[in-house]
């Protein structure tokens, strides 16, 4: 997975 | 950002200020469950360590800045204002937090996407958050009357979870590589915590009555 998009929620 | 997000967030939000509503206008935080605010204040401060190094909007900012200011603030007025704090439950509120935190951390350690302090402790956030509200559940439980904030701040709470799955079926099927296991898990979990009081919920509605929890 991509990690970065993951952490674009809250 | 789509619909379902966007209406998780302000359900969120909703369920922030009705709780910070009754605590600073009504100046009472009966019902309302410490050892849940402490997880959800740490749930806060170990997910947005990041909230410095990494930029996504100011939308995003903006929100990690009130979750973590209201859960913070919730947990200092429960403590220490002169009046809320004697409205507190003490002796009902017993649930050990230590009890879900450690075991929490275990399996952040164990079971995460990238060993790294950052990516450890957002995993720890995430296992942590699912399970925060079993206090507040036990508290209810306890108390059986519940006042009506109190049961819609958990509704709420309850309905930014519901609308956080469909934000991610939406995203699964609309975003390529957009696959994360851990998140759904624990999103998941979490929710179904919530699936016993919402029936309750739905029937007080229903007949139009208090909200009182079997014994």
């Amino acid at each position: 997975g991509d990690i970065a998009s993951q952490h674009d929620e809250l | 950002m789509n619909i379902f997000r966007l209406a998780g967030d302000m359900t969120h939000l909703a369920s922030v200020l009705v709780l910070l509503l009754k605590i600073h206008t009504i100046k009472s935080c009966a019902g309302v469950s410490l050892k849940t605010q402490e997880l959800y204040a740490i749930v806060f401060a170990t997910r947005y360590l990041d909230i410095l190094t990494s930029f996504v909007s100011i939308y995003n900012t903006l929100m990690k800045l009130i979750f973590l200011g209201s859960s913070f603030s919730i947990v200092w007025y429960m403590k220490y204002h002169k009046t809320v704090r004697r409205t507190y439950d003490r002796d009902q509120d017993t649930f050990r937090h230590w009890f879900l935190m450690l075991p929490c951390l275990l399996l952040a350690l164990l079971i995460h996407e990238k060993f790294t302090f950052f990516e450890v402790l957002w995993t720890f956030s995430l296992y942590l958050e699912a399970v925060a509200i079993l206090p507040q559940l036990v508290l209810l439980q306890r108390t059986r009357n519940i006042d009506n904030l109190t049961g819609q701040y958990i509704f709420l709470l309850g309905g930014y979870r519901g609308f956080y799955i469909l934000n991610w079926i939406y995203r699964y099927f609309t975003e390529p590589h957009y696959v994360h296991w851990i998140t759904w898990i624990a999103g998941l979990v979490q929710t179904l915590l919530y699936a016993d009081f919402f029936y309750y919920y739905f029937l007080s509605w229903k007949n139009n009555k208090k909200l009182q929890l079997p014994a």
